[in-house]
């Protein structure tokens, strides 16, 4: 393993995105993961549909919450094409799905895994590496308040409610992290990403891990 | 609008959110390098409550646990 990767320094990363007040994180994190892996294997790096996701998704609830993993079932069931994010706008609320005809650009995972790697991140760190960015879930709570460094405390694995992208990860200081991107906006945490430690699986960030395969 | 009720309930948010940045950048926890730094941000003056209700809505699913089945897969 390298001493730091993080998928951003290789333009496989789309920007932050703010869910504002649509509680859309499952969404957000799993077609960021879509966007890079699609990109990862030699195409355009093209913001996806995330309302199209919080539609469409039945097994979830829009705006009002969802999974990572159920998401991502419906996607690999389905083989729903996600559109480009221009054509299907972010309204920050549940509407009604909307389908194109199958000529219409797309991208669809013919795949995905998802397991628990608590205890093993440093198969995580390989994982990240081969597959691209990592949907994970993680305890949210205290990042109410977070503004930068190294989350180490204060929050509790078993006990997700918050979904986000994980893009790289640093072991070169004396606290290893994980690089995370959020979708709270720029302005929230260090540009919109928030760095945890790897290791003692801190805010159960180890225990929901998935990723797509396009 | 100034003096409304609802302008003195985001206040009493925005002091209590700083009652919990007193702990949680509480030097116990924080004396490590590096650590995080919790402080006043675009949040600041919801509740927990408010902010669980809308950020915090992703459902927990159990997953099974990552077994390396061979050095081909992992490669």
């Amino acid at each position: 393993l390298p001493a730091r990767f993080d998928w951003r320094d290789k333009k496989f990363v789309t920007p932050v995105r703010n869910q504002l007040s649509c509680g859309g994180c499952w969404a957000f994190s799993i077609v960021g993961g879509i966007e890079s892996a699609y990109a990862i294997k030699g195409n355009l790096l093209e913001e996806l549909s995330v309302q199209q996701v919080i539609d469409c998704s039945y097994e979830d609830h829009g705006c009002n919450g969802g999974s990572t993993i159920s998401a991502l079932h419906w996607l690999n069931k389905t083989r729903v094409k996600l559109a480009r994010a221009s054509e299907y706008k972010f309204k920050a609320q549940t509407g009604i799905c909307h389908y194109f005809p199958s000529s219409d650009f797309g991208v669809s995972i013919r795949d995905y895994k998802a397991y628990n790697f608590s205890g093993a991140e440093e198969q995580m760190m390989m994982q990240l590496i081969n597959l691209g960015p990592l949907a994970v879930t993680v305890d949210a709570v205290s990042w109410q308040d977070y503004l930068g460094g190294i989350i180490q405390h204060h929050c509790s694995s078993g006990e997700a409610n918050h979904a986000v992208l994980i893009t790289g990860f640093d072991t070169t200081g004396d606290i290893p992290y994980w690089i995370v991107q959020n979708s709270w906006g720029t302005t929230w945490g260090i540009d919109g990403y928030v760095y945890i430690k790897i290791g003692e699986n801190v805010c159960g960030i180890a225990d929901t891990v998935s990723a797509a395969l396009v | 609008s100034l003096g409304s009720l609802e302008l003195q309930r985001r206040e009493r948010f925005f002091q209590e959110s700083i009652q919990r940045h007193v702990y949680l950048n509480s030097p116990v926890l924080s004396h490590e390098n590096n650590s995080a730094i919790y402080g006043i941000n675009q949040f600041s003056d919801l509740s927990p409550e408010e902010f669980k209700a809308i950020y915090l809505q992703s459902k927990a699913v159990k997953l099974p646990e990552y077994v390396k089945t061979s050095t081909k897969e992992a490669v």
